[in-house]
């Protein structure tokens, strides 16, 4: 009936330190780990390839910066990326100093003490390690009764410490029984003590004071505004930011925006990047970052961006800079609900406008050069006899020639422009096939997905025919393990490096969006897969088209990495057997280059 | 019918789309 | 509703859906007001056909005699007329019929004639109402080319393939394709 609480403040220190070190150590274990290991594999510098193409495009990328955009990536940055003083390592610091806190108030309590002795050691009275033999202790109580026994004790001593020296000599021989003497021991075991059970409290490990008259009310108003205030609020706002987002990360009503777009759409109006952007204009997330402006007025402002113009009205930078990073997800977001409505035409021209974003380039037949940096582009559109439309034509130009071309005349911009403009991966395709895991071919209703193998090459390098690569370069493991997840593979590609794109307010890094549609009824037929995956190894070997003559004397295929694509299928093989035609279109999202987009058939037999 | 018809009559506009876009 | 052109009027509020719906009525208003036949059923109107037909055939004829031009006049007129003159709710099959026989002729036409951006059009709107055929691939494929849109010429002809794998000319386009693409790309 009547509870005890922690009147000596003797247990909830014990109850606190335990609370605070669970959560401690996992919380300090993950930061120290994050801290020292996540640099590395975040970078994906792991490939040496990657790490030159890296190297090579962010130096040109940070030169070609403006202020503002310099600045506004460097707040972004620090914001996200300050690993020292981050929240979660300030607490960690303040945990363990509570931690040390508390450690030093339990050494310094005299209760917690006294009660520390109340506890029966029998191997520290008999002066014995626990892990000393029945000789060891036999021979220590010997020497110790003897030296404690009541009738060996000198005369001139006092009665108190002759008491204490007699007691000294009872818990001496009750320590010696409680290892020897089998009832005893048991006793020890059982209850902590020789003699059996002894006083046990139970109580609540709360500090009296906590409970008391004068403070009960504060604490019984703290679990209130806990429970009926506090943890609603933090709920409700959690509940409501979940369901306020669809899966892809934009807002339910710009999704719903975007079906509503999609199904109304006219299949007699031609899809172009304006309209991608109107659409854009529209998306809920960027009501809710300036709530000021009108769709009007976000459509202008992309529209700026990408034509690098600066006819509106908001002059602040930064506004403009947001309203363009946000387009990377509500662009994701719209590829996929394309997709999902099965709209070929939609989604390859929202990828396109991804590229226009990401470049901040017009969509034009010259995109290709216009994204290259230090072009001068009256003098391109004025100059070029011959109709100069994609990088890999350029590069069958000199070095002075293509000067001329791009109307760059000074020497060090030129080797900018040619650096960002051979760093530019193109995708060759070599094979493309339907496979069935542990199977020659596809029979029907089984589950087949596309294996394609592509080489990576820069538009600088020759030409090489996919015949050039023996068969033995592009065959696939044969072992369990990939039969099981032949998907692995993909995995085993080190991250694509940071883009050249000064123009994109944060650092990104290019990915390859994989669309798969029918072409018998040419829609779409499943959500788009994307790679961020695949080595660039290729595009730092020198095989300059201008130099090399002869494919048979100068080219090793082994030299060369071929890269892999494998597209799951969202529906099995058909029942009957025949030809499927699929078209598969790959398509980079940061970079004007040549995209993949070929038809492969699925031979379907018995 | 109609459907038809409006989808005959948009070709005007898709023709001057086309020329601005290429 | 105004009772003197007895047409219907979207408020600004109407979105374009409305819009069309209105247009829709409205238009079969305009065709039922003058029809004096209480009867009417959905058989081609005699008249429009032979009208249809007359134009057609004089652009047939042109087109025989290498008289290009008008050909293309005649033909472009008989469409114009089938479109405009015949009323909403004649038979769909027999319009839609007409319109692609009388499309296709007009198609190589045009692409004789070196219209080859009028021909793309066309050829969009016969695979749009359900044409979907190599015959129509193939000039897509030639109007792309002749436009410079080598890309979508290839991807054009590739689907025109996959349809039916063994075509001999969409076979040899392909081959055109590739050729300027790999000039194209250097």
């Amino acid at each position: 009936q009547s509870y005890e609480y922690d009147e000596s403040s003797e247990t909830w220190p014990f109850f606190l330190l335990t609370l605070l070190f669970m959560v401690l150590v996992p919380l300090t274990v993950s930061q120290a780990s994050r801290l020292f290991f996540g640099q590395a594999v975040e970078n994906g510098e792991e490939n040496n390839g990657q790490r030159q193409v890296q190297k090579a495009l962010a130096r040109i990328d940070d030169e070609m910066m403006d202020e503002e955009m310099r600045t506004f990536r460097q707040a972004y940055q620090k914001s996200k990326k300050s690993k020292i003083w981050s929240k979660r390592n300030v607490m960690v610091v303040v945990g363990w100093a509570l931690f040390a806190a508390l450690v030093q108030r339990i050494r310094n309590s005299e209760a917690i003490e006294a009660s520390a002795i109340g506890v029966f050691d029998p191997y520290a009275l008999l002066g014995v390690t626990a892990s000393a033999s029945d000789r060891d202790i036999k021979s220590a109580y010997r020497k110790l009764s003897v030296k404690f026994h009541p009738d060996k004790l000198a005369k001139s001593l006092s009665s108190e410490e002759r008491a204490r020296i007699e007691e000294m000599y009872v818990q001496i021989s009750k320590a010696y029984e409680a290892l020897t003497d089998e009832i005893t021991k048991a006793n020890y075991l059982t209850y902590g003590h020789p003699d059996g059970p002894q006083t046990v409290s139970h109580g609540i490990a709360i500090p009296s004071f906590l409970v008391d008259r004068a403070a009960s009310p504060v604490v019984v108003l703290a679990y209130l505004v806990l429970l009926s205030i506090v943890l609603p609020y933090l709920v409700s706002k959690w509940w409501s930011r979940t369901r306020s987002f669809t899966k892809k990360g934009i807002h339910v009503k710009t999704a719903s925006h975007f079906v509503d777009r999609l199904v109304n759409y006219k299949p007699s109006e031609i899809v172009t990047v304006d309209l991608i952007v109107k659409w854009l204009s529209d998306a809920e997330e960027f009501k809710i970052l300036f709530p000021q402006l009108t769709s009007a007025d976000f459509e202008q402002l992309i529209h700026d961006h990408i034509n690098r113009a600066e006819n509106s009205t908001i002059k602040d930078k930064t506004v403009r800079f947001r309203v363009v990073g946000k387009c990377h997800s509500l662009l994701h977001g719209l590829l996929d609900l394309a997709c999902g409505i099965r709209n070929t035409e939609i989604a390859i021209v929202t990828l396109e406008t991804f590229k226009c974003i990401v470049q901040a380039v017009p969509p034009t037949p010259y995109s290709q050069i216009m994204q290259l940096p230090n072009v001068d582009k009256q003098k391109f559109l004025q100059g070029s006899v011959d109709e100069i439309h994609t990088l890999g034509k350029l590069f069958t130009y000199k070095d002075e020639e293509i000067s001329k071309i791009l109307g760059i005349d000074d020497e060090h911009k030129l080797k900018q422009t040619l650096a960002v403009a051979s760093n530019i991966p193109q995708l060759k395709l070599i094979k493309a096939e339907f496979l069935v895991p542990g199977e020659s071919q596809v029979s029907p209703s089984s589950t087949p997905h596309i294996s394609i193998k592509l080489l990576v090459r820069s538009p600088q390098q020759k030409n090489i025919p996919p015949e050039r690569f023996p068969e033995s370069m592009l065959e696939e493991p044969q072992d369990f393990e990939f039969q099981q997840n032949p998907f692995n593979i993909m995995e085993t590609e080190p991250l694509m490096p940071y883009s050249y794109a000064p123009f994109f307010p944060s650092k990104r890094r290019n990915a390859f969006c994989c669309l798969v549609a029918l072409q018998k009824d040419a829609k779409i037929l499943q959500t788009p897969v994307i790679v961020q995956r695949m080595s660039l190894e290729n595009l730092t070997k020198n095989f300059d088209k201008r130099e090399i003559k002869d494919l048979d004397t100068d080219f090793t295929p082994e030299d060369w990495k071929i890269g892999t694509i494998k597209i799951p299928l969202g529906q099995p093989a058909p029942d009957e057997t025949g030809d499927v035609y699929f078209r598969v279109i790959i398509k980079s999202t940061d970079y004007f280059t040549t995209d993949l987009d070929f038809t492969v058939n699925m031979q379907v037999r018995d | 019918n109609q459907a038809l018809s409006r989808r005959y009559n948009s070709i005007f506009k898709r023709k001057e789309v086309c020329i601005k876009e290429w | 509703y105004d009772v003197n052109s007895k047409r219907l009027k979207c408020t600004d509020e109407a979105d374009e859906n409305l819009q069309t719906n209105v247009d829709q009525v409205n238009s079969l208003t305009a065709a039922l007001i003058p029809e004096t036949n209480p009867n009417f059923t959905p058989q081609p109107h005699e008249d429009i056909s032979k009208l249809v037909k007359n134009l057609f055939d004089s652009g047939l004829k042109n087109a025989k005699q290498n008289k290009f031009p008008e050909a293309l006049k005649n033909v472009s007129l008989a469409i114009e007329m089938a479109q405009r003159k015949r009323a909403p709710w004649e038979a769909f099959a027999v319009q839609l019929q007409e319109l692609q026989f009388m499309l296709r002729h007009k198609i190589d036409l045009l692409l004789v004639l070196g219209k080859y951006l009028d021909a793309l059009q066309d050829l969009d709107m016969l695979l749009n109402t359900g044409l979907v055929q190599p015959e129509v691939f193939i000039r897509k494929t030639d109007a792309l080319l002749k436009l410079g849109r080598l890309d979508q010429a290839r991807i054009e002809c590739e689907r025109g393939l996959s349809l039916q794998p063994q075509n001999t000319k969409l076979k040899a386009l392909n081959l055109e394709c590739a050729r300027r693409l790999a000039d194209f790309n250097g």
